[in-house]
């Protein structure tokens, strides 16, 4: 087993108040590169902690990535809490990710729908969507990654409260949603946007609302391949590469389009494992070599916006 | 706590458009309370659907009656998330 300072298990699943309170151990231990930003509260009243690495300076260019927008997603959870640990403990030693730091900004949000994921763990393990009422129906919830404004309530969303693809009511209606437009918003400096999911192994970068092709097509597509070729180098796992309308399907009011839509142009959303039978079920020894497989790619990805300012 | 035993997860590696246009109509049907976790798209991703114990022999009637060949991906889900859970714990410990 992997451990943390703390005598974390990263090779485990964990709930909401011991992610929580490791993140608190991270940055106790980090004291001049981490420190944890509330940036708002879930529907709830859960706050949502992002990780914020930094060596100084004053809004830097920076890379945002988001882990358990669908709650049942475990693995991109998992994959959060480690990716933020691998951070941590590889600068100053990693040269390229050292130097990075030096220049730009990590902004992570592990748990991005933190109302869901508890839900997960006490109610009901597939839920996948946020936990607000909606008027007039018994169905709870809205799909986050359907609520943004880009294409919002197009093709690939539903209007129907009980579809675990509702789109909600408008565009930003879900708290959840908000408080990253809001932070994306106000820092206004942000290069790459990059949204974890689970699973079917794809790297996939904008549009999801519409099949045309983006302006920065070509060059999205040839981060995303070098990056899935680093990817699949260590065990082999295999991922396909293209736009989410293409590769998978039309889905409108995702993350990705709407920070793609703002100017953020490296903006990427991963599906990772599982590779086998066991879909959101990953088993916990998958964590870990997922995470690490993942880090190729993410690493890669941030090389690549650290290369080629904007 | 949402219990699903009996539940089972299918997969189905689409081999035609057609299969993916019958699968679409699966999905569009409310009474069988099917969670689509990979959803029909093309021939080259798998379907996978978590089936409900009461919806299992009209899917899988379904899927024989359109010739649309299936295996078993999860054989009883509640089976799986008990070891889950059980891992956490002890973990936890």
């Amino acid at each position: 087993r992997e451990r943390g300072t703390g005598g974390f298990n990263f090779g485990a699943y964990h709930p909401l108040e011991t992610i929580y309170s490791w993140m608190d151990t991270l940055v106790a231990e980090h004291p001049n590169l981490i420190t944890k930003v509330e940036i708002g509260r879930s529907y709830e009243n859960r706050p949502m902690f992002v990780l914020k690495f930094s060596t100084g300076g004053n809004k830097r260019p920076a890379i945002w990535i988001d882990t358990g927008i669908h709650s049942r997603e475990w693995v991109s959870q998992a994959t959060g809490v480690w990716t933020a640990n691998k951070i941590a403990a590889d600068y100053g030693t990693d040269a390229s990710l050292t130097s990075l730091l030096k220049t730009m900004d990590i902004y992570m949000l592990i748990l991005a729908n933190p109302d869901g994921y508890v839900y997960t763990h006490t109610s009901d393990r597939m839920w996948r969507k946020t936990r607000s009422r909606n008027p007039g129906s018994m169905c709870r919830g809205v799909d986050p990654n359907r609520n943004w404004d880009a294409g919002f309530s197009g093709p690939g969303a539903s209007n129907k409260p009980c579809s675990d693809s509702y789109h909600g009511p408008s565009a930003h209606s879900e708290v959840e949603v908000k408080n990253v437009v809001n932070l994306i918003k106000s820092h206004g400096n942000f290069k790459s946007f990059i949204s974890v999911h689970a699973y079917s192994q794809l790297l996939m970068y904008p549009y999801g609302y519409n099949c045309r092709d983006v302006s920065h097509q070509r060059e999205l597509d040839s981060i995303g391949r070098a990056a899935v070729q680093k990817l699949t180098s260590l065990y082999g796992t295999r991922y396909k590469v293209g736009s989410i309308c293409k590769i998978i399907y039309q889905a409108s009011g995702g993350s990705i389009d709407w920070s793609y839509n703002l100017g953020i142009k490296y903006s990427f959303a991963f599906e990772l494992r599982d590779t086998g039978r066991y879909g959101f079920i990953l088993p916990a020894n998958q964590i870990i070599p997922t995470a690490s497989e993942t880090w190729l790619a993410l690493k890669h990805i941030m090389e690549y916006v650290r290369d080629h300012p904007y | 706590e949402k219990v699903f035993i009996g539940d089972q997860v299918i997969r189905i590696n689409v081999e035609s458009e057609e299969q993916i246009q019958l699968l679409q109509a699966l999905e569009r049907e409310q009474d069988w309370e099917l969670d689509f976790w990979l959803h029909p798209v093309s021939t080259e991703l798998p379907v996978d659907i978590r089936v409900p114990y009461s919806s299992l022999s009209a899917v899988k009637d379904y899927l024989s009656a359109h010739n649309i060949p299936f295996s078993v991906m999860i054989n009883n889900l509640q089976e799986l998330l008990d070891e889950e859970k059980s891992e956490m714990e002890e973990n936890q410990m």
